[in-house]
């Protein structure tokens, strides 16, 4: 078998087991294998690193659980805002994008930026307009975004004025970012 | 958060991280991820990283270049470097976070400074092995 590596992560902060439940730890845990095994299906046939890393977090992005793409937390206006980027060691290329909110894949659109324009970094509508009219990129409701988790979540948030996870009474979610 | 760091069978390192941001935020806030060198970074015969913490402190201490820049100038390893940074002025200013990486020779270490981070790797058989507690 050819060498290759691969890691991943879903988020760091405060995590705590005794408040996780158990079918939750293990949705989280089948989630993490799943996109490593994304990633590693592409690497095993030859693939690049780039398409691997992009695979795996596409995996996540379209997992609720996770705060990226479908799972995305909610800002004070209701909206999601999503923010990715996309390095390629062997040249230094670099895509980035922030501010969207109708992107299904916002790795995807980071790594079109990396590689169908001379930018590194694209913002909001911008980054839409270049998607949707350059790139190939379906307009996705933000609807498709909605999950009630999210919603008490920004409740809770809203309730005592904060910003943030870390302070969340959700005892899976208390992380940053 | 979310992120992913790579080396292909033909030595090229990659790293990819994506996030909805902060809960609740406004005024377009920004944190680390989209910003190359702060949450997402990657140059072969050198490591790749991806960040997750505490948006606003990650930038300000542009983490994932001080770990590549340890190794290609402080000759610190893959490991040495993750920590050193991870445990060293971010905590001090208070900042939570936790980072993958990824080095030239395919050694992935993983570095977190708070009680958890979601994470994974393949095993030596290639099989998944995840991890969410410290």
């Amino acid at each position: 078998m050819a060498q290759f590596s691969l890691a991943i992560h879903g988020g760091a902060g405060t995590i705590e087991k005794h408040r996780m439940k158990a079918d939750l730890e293990q949705a989280y845990r089948h989630a993490l294998a799943d996109a490593l095994l994304a990633g590693k299906n592409i690497l095993m046939a030859g693939g690049s690193s780039v398409d691997a890393v992009v695979a795996a977090v596409v995996s996540m992005e379209d997992n609720p659980l996770f705060n990226a793409g479908r799972g995305s937390v909610l800002t004070h206006d209701e909206m999601v805002e999503m923010d990715a980027a996309v390095m390629n060691g062997k040249d230094l290329n670099a895509g980035a994008l922030c501010g969207v909110r109708h992107i299904k894949n916002p790795i995807v659109l980071a790594r079109d930026i990396m590689t169908g324009s001379s930018h590194v970094m694209l913002s909001g509508d911008g980054a839409e307009k270049f998607a949707f009219n350059e790139a190939g990129h379906v307009y996705t409701e933000q609807d498709y975004f909605f999950t009630e988790r999210r919603y008490d979540q920004l409740l809770d948030a809203k309730s005592t004025g904060r910003a943030a996870l870390s302070e969340s009474t959700f005892p899976d979610d208390k992380k940053h970012g | 958060t979310v992120g992913a760091v790579a080396l292909d069978a033909s030595g090229n390192l990659a790293a990819a991280t994506s996030t909805g941001g902060l809960t609740n935020k406004r005024y377009g806030r920004i944190g680390d991820t989209p910003i190359i060198g702060a949450g997402t970074y990657a140059r072969n015969g050198n490591c790749a990283v991806s960040a997750t913490g505490m948006g606003e402190v990650l930038l300000r201490c542009t983490v994932a270049s001080d770990i590549s820049g340890r190794m290609r100038y402080g000759n610190q390893s893959l490991k040495d470097a993750c920590h050193n940074v991870v445990n060293g002025e971010i905590k001090g200013l208070g900042g939570e976070c936790g980072v993958v990486a990824v080095d030239a020779e395919g050694q992935v270490h993983f570095s977190l400074n708070c009680p958890g981070m979601y994470r994974g790797t393949l095993d030596t058989h290639g099989e998944p092995l995840v991890a969410i507690y410290d």
